[in-house]
């Protein structure tokens, strides 16, 4: 017998205050996730699994770049960017995660990759990036990845640190 | 930070978290996004689950596995048990963020102890819905 299938997303806990947020944005959020939620829901309404759900739906919204992971990443006090991603399979437990990559379009792809690909649960840096490129992932340059908003925010935690301002806004902080 | 939980029509949880951390981190600071039992979790048993927010508390806590715990050793329903860890442990230690959650059951619970979230979330029948704040 069949269940109901569900789903759920999240954009991060980066939410900027009320006073700044003004109709027009938050449409531009409502859409976004609206967008990212399809891949997902279309996965489960044509019967596909829980595993593929999530990584449609975690890759679109790493497509968004208003959304900070892939596309849209804030960036390290160096001014790269370093992203993580994980994903469990509920099955059997299998997992994979990927630490301190770059380039890599969907970092989530690379997650899956770990677990399907190798014996191994998390890897970083260069050895996360040698699974992705084996499995042909989509790579990108800096450029891809570069977000106005996300570059201002650095330079204003900068200032604020060297200033002793440093606030804890948690829409700068996580995006 | 991102993520998402599922239960397909087979009854079978998945859950997937990216992210690109804290704005001017520290190169090499890994948050809970990838740490499994910590920033996402999942097994057909009990939950799926897929955090956001201070990634240094929610490793402490093992926010996502603690859920997990609590369901399979307490018989917490997953409502019962994410909402104790999000809006009562994370507190104590100084941890702000949330999680999306799914369980075995279909049931699904979104809880943070911040000021906002961005999410969306679909039922089979029912209407997508989204929400911020």
């Amino acid at each position: 017998m069949t269940k109901p299938f569900s789903i759920a997303i999240h954009g991060g806990a980066g939410v900027m205050p009320r006073r700044d947020m003004t109709p027009e944005r938050e449409a531009g959020y409502n859409v976004a996730l609206s967008r990212a939620l399809e891949p997902g829901k279309a996965v489960l309404s044509r019967g596909g699994s829980a595993l593929d759900a999530v990584t449609g739906a975690v890759a679109a919204l790493e497509d968004e770049p208003l959304f900070n992971a892939g596309r849209g990443a804030v960036f390290t006090r160096e001014g790269n960017q370093e992203m993580d991603a994980a994903i469990m399979d509920g099955r059997d437990r299998s997992a994979g995660a990927v630490a301190g990559v770059s380039t890599i379009r969907n970092p989530i792809h690379a997650a899956r990759a770990v677990m399907e690909r190798t014996e191994h649960v998390l890897m970083i840096g260069a050895g996360a990036v040698a699974i992705a490129r084996e499995a042909g992932l989509v790579f990108e340059d800096d450029r891809y990845f570069f977000t106005r908003d996300r570059w201002e925010a650095l330079q204003d935690t900068l200032r604020m640190e060297a200033s002793g301002t440093l606030d804890d806004d948690p829409s700068r902080r996580h995006g | 930070t991102v993520g998402a939980v599922a239960r397909d029509r087979q009854g079978n949880l998945a859950a997937a978290t990216s992210t690109g951390g804290m704005t001017a981190k520290r190169s090499g600071r890994v948050g809970d996004s990838p740490i499994i039992g910590a920033g996402t979790f999942a097994d057909n048993a009990t939950c799926a689950v897929s955090a956001t927010g201070d990634g240094e508390a929610f490793m402490r806590l093992l926010v996502a596995h603690e859920i997990d715990a609590r369901m399979r050793l307490a018989a917490a329903t997953l409502v019962q048990a994410a909402t104790a860890v999000v809006m009562s442990d994370l507190g104590v230690i100084g941890g702000s963020g949330g999680l999306i959650a799914v369980a075995g059951d279909g049931s699904m619970v979104l809880p943070f102890n911040s000021d906002g979230m961005y999410r969306a979330w679909c039922i089979e029948g029912r209407d997508p819905e989204t929400a911020i704040y």
